[in-house]
Formats: structure tokens, C-alpha cells, sequence
């Protein structure tokens, strides 16, 4: 454990919490993709299937918990509780045109071909891409909350900061593994354009709305 | 050691 991997994941639960807190308290899930919750969920289920085979550390085994309680409890909020306010028609990507190819290209490029394998594969090809929905909804709508963009920053924030970790395992302990190395990159990637759109309008108090 | 960083990464 190192610092960029502890604050990695304390953004990543930062991120999730903003989100449940944001629906909870406004009473309402507008401008947020329930598709891309959904796949979060998927790629915390396929992921974390390891809690039944071995055990790290408390730390590990508990925030694996919390992030799949709340994964579910979001998508819970946005399709039952709060379904009213769920803007459906604006999330329209198409994510069997993720999933398909994540799931065969995780058969195809493993470390081993066995079934917990190709799950954890699946699941980390597939979170580098799971945001996608919810960029497209706000490339449609042309803007988001304030309260979303600190959502997606979180989010972002927290795969960049792997990425810092996997420079630090592999100098000071020679880890590495190329499958979460390349789908973070890939992950971090889909996020700078964001990033770009955050700093230079949220942080200076505008909100994230894009040309017509 | 390659491919073996997961184990106790989330």
C-alpha cells in the first residue's frame, strides 16, 4: 500500500458517496446514466468474486463490500425508488456495444484461462469503458450538475492516481500487470477531455454546460 | 512477478 493507491481508492469511494448523497438528498437521479451504474455494479460483482476464494486484509475485503453495496444501492435508487425522475429517454447508449466486445475480448487477451479470470478481465476491461454511457448522456443533455462533475472528477481522479501506483509497485517492488495497466490508461484517457472542461469552467464556479 | 498485482488491489 502506498499513498497514490490509498488515496486512489479513497477518491474512488469519495466519487461513489458524492453520487449516492447527491441522488438521496435531491430526491432525484436527472442527468445521471443508470446504464453506467448498472455496468459499475457488473464490474464490481465479476471483480470481487475473489471474497469467496481468498482473503487479503480487512481493509481489502471491506471496501470490496462497500463498493459493491453501494454500486447496488445506486441502481436501486435510479430504476425503483427514484424511477420517476430517471431520464431514461437521454440515456441512450448502446451498451451491448461495450459489453460484447469487453466479454470476448476478455476470453481472448487473460492472464489465465479460467472462469474467476476471465471474470476479473472482464470486469477491468469493462470499467474502463463503464463511464461511457454516462459522458454520452451529458454530450446529449450539452451539460451536468456541479454536483455530478465532482462525481465524474472523483471518478476520473481515482484511476489516474493507479496509474501513479502502478509506476511506484513496479520501481520499488517490480509488480506490474500489463491487462490493468492498459485498460487504466485507457480508463484515465477517457476522462482528460473532463478533466479539461472541469478545471477550467467548474473550479472557476461556471457550470459544465458545452457549445450548442 | 507479472500479472500477479491484482490479489490485493481493488
Amino acid at each position: 500500500m502506498n499513498i497514490f493507491r490509498l488515496t486512489g481508492d479513497l477518491s474512488h469511494l469519495a466519487a461513489i458517496i458524492i453520487l449516492l448523497l447527491k441522488i438521496w438528498k435531491s430526491r432525484s437521479c436527472a442527468g445521471i446514466s443508470g446504464k453506467s451504474q448498472i455496468l459499475f455494479a457488473l464490474v464490481f460483482t465479476t471483480r470481487y468474486l475473489d471474497l469467496f476464494t481468498s482473503f487479503i486484509s480487512l481493509y481489502n475485503t471491506c471496501m470490496k463490500l462497500i463498493y459493491i453495496g453501494c454500486a447496488y444501492a445506486t441502481v436501486y435508487l435510479i430504476y425503483a425508488k427514484f424511477r420517476a425522475t430517471y431520464d431514461g429517454n437521454h440515456d441512450s447508449f448502446r451498451v451491448e456495444f461495450l459489453v460484447v466486445p469487453v466479454g470476448g475480448l476478455s476470453v481472448l487477451i487473460n492472464h489465465d484461462f479460467s472462469p474467476l479470470e476471465i471474470l476479473w478481465t472482464f470486469s477491468i476491461y469493462l470499467e474502463s469503458v463503464a463511464i461511457l454511457p454516462q459522458l454520452f448522456m451529458i454530450s446529449k443533455t450539452g451539460e451536468a450538475e456541479t454536483i455530478t462533475t465532482h462525481y465524474l472528477f472523483c471518478l476520473g481522479l481515482y484511476r489516474a492516481l493507479y496509474l501513479f501506483n502502478w509506476i511506484w509497485r513496479f520501481y520499488f517492488e517490480g509488480f506490474f500487470d500489463m491487462i490493468a495497466i492498459v485498460a487504466g490508461v485507457v480508463q484515465t484517457v477517457l476522462y482528460c477531455d473532463f478533466f479539461y472542461l472541469y478545471v477550467t469552467k467548474v473550479l472557476k464556479g461556471k457550470k459544465l454546460s458545452l457549445p450548442a | 512477478v507479472i500479472g500477479r498485482t491484482r490479489k490485493d488491489e481493488l
